[in-house]
């Protein structure tokens, strides 16, 4: 009964001792606490309906409901804690887990998941999302990034130059996410730097999901003939791992911290080894 | 002879044809894997040439594509190795390095030969079962790195022998973390 949390100098997390899931995350510079919660959820793959026969696939996102199911309500959880790093162990389902890391010193929470194979035993193709949600009042506001360059605020359900007429709830509200994606209100902002470009909306006010793998059983129709179906080296579906990276800061903090990462990631630091040590080591 | 025209033809085709987003055929997606694949290949032929420049001698350098998964048979297998940073960014970057490894204590020194801090934690089961039986390591190796602009450092980590009383110690924290 008693919550797991890790902690650093910057940051507290807390989890919620009967799901296992974060519950809080506070920012121990700033005093911001923001309550949070992130699942994994899946999309139930559309094959075609009455209104439309347009199928999931490759170049079309379109699930056929708006709600996505979570993998599971609530994880199994084990704790690491080190001085250097602590982590909060989370077994999903038996193709999905998730690693909640913080290092000692570092001013963002890693997220670490590991999605797939996607099973296809129930004839459903999946696309699975990560989603974060907040009491934050964003009233459908998100921004995503271009490269890392400009940020784009997105409207839900609304376009900048016409006047929208929304027929796919979900679809029509995911954007490109090559770098960031974030929501904000008057004092604080949720900030995820991701690994790679990921698909990103904010259905709900104040939360936010970004897409981290699809497996699908059907062609949309759009010229590869083929559904997004990859078996993998093992036949038995890809398995996909990366990570997000958290900042949880005032809003006018905020673009000094992810800006600043993201470079960390985007020029990741190149690991080499050598056989044997050698004295005096090198630095150049 | 290194070369980085492979991986830059590689990354053309395969962002002109919109590679990552699945848009193609499998037998196409596996022909980019392939080019890609290949153009790293042949870039790391030109990192091993560039840091030989650098250090001033050839190396054996070893690259480990799989450190994701905890996959690396150097680190894993040896008493004795260096880790070599580059960091392509024009300010100095903290980073914690982890390496899969086959121990309970070491001793990991910094470029200037001073011991730093660095623990040892259990591979998760969640990574082994994707590693199927390329894990070598049981564990991981962790510590703190401070890269230098621009530049490069190297890390030196060797496997120190224990007495039964810190062995009994450190199987007892790993066990507890298991």
């Amino acid at each position: 009964a008693v919550p797991l949390q890790i902690e650093n100098k910057h940051l507290h997390v807390l989890f919620d001792p009967v799901t296992g899931l974060i519950s809080k995350i506070e920012n121990l510079d700033s005093g911001i606490t923001l309550p949070i919660t992130q699942n994994l959820y899946w999309y139930k793959a559309s094959s075609g309906n009455a209104d439309n026969p347009q199928a999931s696939g490759a170049y079309i996102f379109r699930p056929n409901h708006s709600e996505p199911i979570p993998i599971a309500k609530a994880v199994q959880t084990h704790l690491v804690q080190n001085t250097l790093v602590q982590e909060v162990y989370q077994n999903v389902s038996s193709w999905c887990s998730q690693v909640v890391r913080l290092y000692a010193g570092q001013k963002f929470l890693e997220l670490e998941w590991t999605v797939g194979p996607v099973p296809l035993d129930d004839d459903y193709g999946k696309e699975i999302i990560s989603r974060f949600e907040t009491p934050l009042a964003t009233e459908g506001i998100f921004y995503t990034d271009s490269n890392g360059r400009e940020i784009l605020e997105r409207r839900k359900d609304s376009r900048e130059t016409w006047k929208l007429s929304q027929t796919e709830p979900v679809a029509g509200n995911y954007y490109p996410v090559n770098s960031r994606i974030y929501i904000k209100d008057e004092k604080i902002q949720l900030t995820v730097l991701t690994d790679r470009s990921q698909g990103g909306s904010s259905l709900l006010s104040g939360s936010l999901e970004l897409m981290v793998h699809r497996r699908l059983l059907f062609d949309d129709h759009r010229g590869v003939g083929e559904p997004l179906l990859e078996d993998g080296a093992y036949g038995k579906g890809l398995i996909v791992r990366g990570s997000h990276r958290l900042f949880v800061d005032s809003v006018e903090a905020s673009a000094d911290l992810h800006r600043l990462q993201a470079q960390v990631e985007f020029m990741a630091v190149q690991t080499v080894f050598a056989p044997g040590v050698e004295s005096p080591n090198h630095q150049k | 002879k290194g070369d980085s025209s492979m991986l830059k033809r590689a990354m053309a085709v395969a962002q002109h044809h919109d590679a990552v987003s699945g848009t193609e055929k499998q037998h196409v997606a596996n022909d980019y894997a392939k080019r890609l694949a290949g153009g790293w290949d042949s870039c790391q032929i030109l990192i091993t040439n560039a840091m030989a420049s650098l250090m001033g001698r050839k190396e054996h350098f070893v690259f480990c594509n799989l450190l994701n998964i905890s996959v690396c048979q150097l680190t894993a297998t040896s008493s004795e190795f260096r880790v070599i940073l580059y960091n392509s960014l024009g300010r100095n970057v903290q980073t914690y390095v982890r390496v899969p490894v086959s121990g309970l204590v070491f001793n990991v020194t910094d470029p200037s030969g001073q011991n730093i801090p660095n623990e040892v934690v259990p591979i998760s089961n969640f990574t082994r079962a994707l590693s199927y039986d390329e894990t070598l390591a049981n564990n991981e190796l962790l510590f703190q790195a401070s890269v230098p602009p621009l530049g490069f450092c190297v890390y030196s980590v060797t496997k120190t022998s224990v007495d039964p009383l810190q062995r009994t110690k450190a199987e007892q924290e790993l066990h507890r973390a298991k």
